[in-house]
């Protein structure tokens, strides 16, 4: 028996309008720890990794270890349909092959239910090593979204660099070069203005904007994002969920010609 | 465009 009760219902409908293009089909699992799922997009290019802490949650009852395989985009269809300050309810039976949906309205004067049938994925389950990354940089996540977006109009790929002088953002195209260079600014008085590198040593990848711009799908969810970098490793693109955990992005760098 | 890496590359298979 699993049921997960979540007061801020709009985090869950959040995280499936950020997910839903860039993957299709996907296994949730469920444990002691928390609701998570991790799972490619179908080119084997990027990975996605939620983790929502069962402490978050409002009422967490999973009775042993659930995986639960659900087209993503009929999920987030589902959860559409749940207003922004509705509670959401997730509710499924060991070995069924349907989950429920429930979505109450603030002042329980509205209490709707949705039954999704699941689905078999054979998904292969990667371990993601620790590592020590060479540049880790925060800054406005609306910010960043704005930046990927405005080079996208320019080329099909960002040049991300990071020096003692701050992060670079460049792209090329048909019709010209863009640069954007962000400095570290730690003196604005909303923390979540910030945009703070550290650095150990400069790096510089390349990466496809395409997938970029479809992480910032997950803008709404913290004002803040995480950038990550080290030379031939992935970029991870971190945006934390209030108090509860994380959506985290992983993107292969593309191959220096 | 550049080649690309695959993310497959990176990570173990657990």
């Amino acid at each position: 028996m699993l049921e997960l009760r979540l007061v801020q219902g709009s985090l869950l409908k959040k995280v499936m309008e950020s997910i839903k293009d860039l993957v299709n089909d996907a296994n949730f699992d469920c444990s002691a720890t928390g609701f998570s799922l991790q799972a490619m997009d179908s080119s084997h290019v990027a990975l996605v990794s939620l983790l929502l802490r069962s402490e978050g949650f409002e009422h967490y009852r999973c009775d042993r270890n659930l995986s639960m395989g659900m087209n993503l985009g009929n999920m987030a269809k589902m959860l559409k349909c749940a207003g922004n300050d509705d509670i959401v309810t997730v509710k499924a039976d060991d070995g069924g092959d349907c989950v429920t949906f429930m979505f109450e309205s603030p002042n329980q004067d509205k209490i709707a239910d949705f039954e999704m049938k699941l689905m078999d994925i054979d998904s292969e389950h990667l371990g993601i090593p620790e590592a020590e990354y060479e540049a880790i940089v925060r800054m406005p996540s609306a910010e960043f979204a704005r930046i990927c977006k405005d080079l996208s109009t320019i080329g099909d790929t960002v040049v991300i660099s990071v020096t003692k002088e701050g992060v670079k953002f460049s792209t090329r195209g048909d019709i010209g070069t863009a640069n954007i260079v962000l400095r570290q600014n730690t003196s604005v008085d909303k923390p979540e203005e910030a945009t703070i590198i550290e650095m150990e040593t400069p790096v510089s990848l390349t990466f496809a904007l395409r997938y970029m711009n479809s992480f910032t799908k997950a803008t709404p969810l913290a004002s803040q994002v995480t950038v990550s970098l080290s030379s031939e490793l992935p970029v991870v693109v971190e945006y934390k969920i209030a108090e509860m955990g994380y959506l985290r992005f992983y993107l292969a760098p593309k191959i220096e010609e | 465009g550049l080649p690309q890496w695959h993310i497959t590359i990176f990570f173990n298979f657990g």
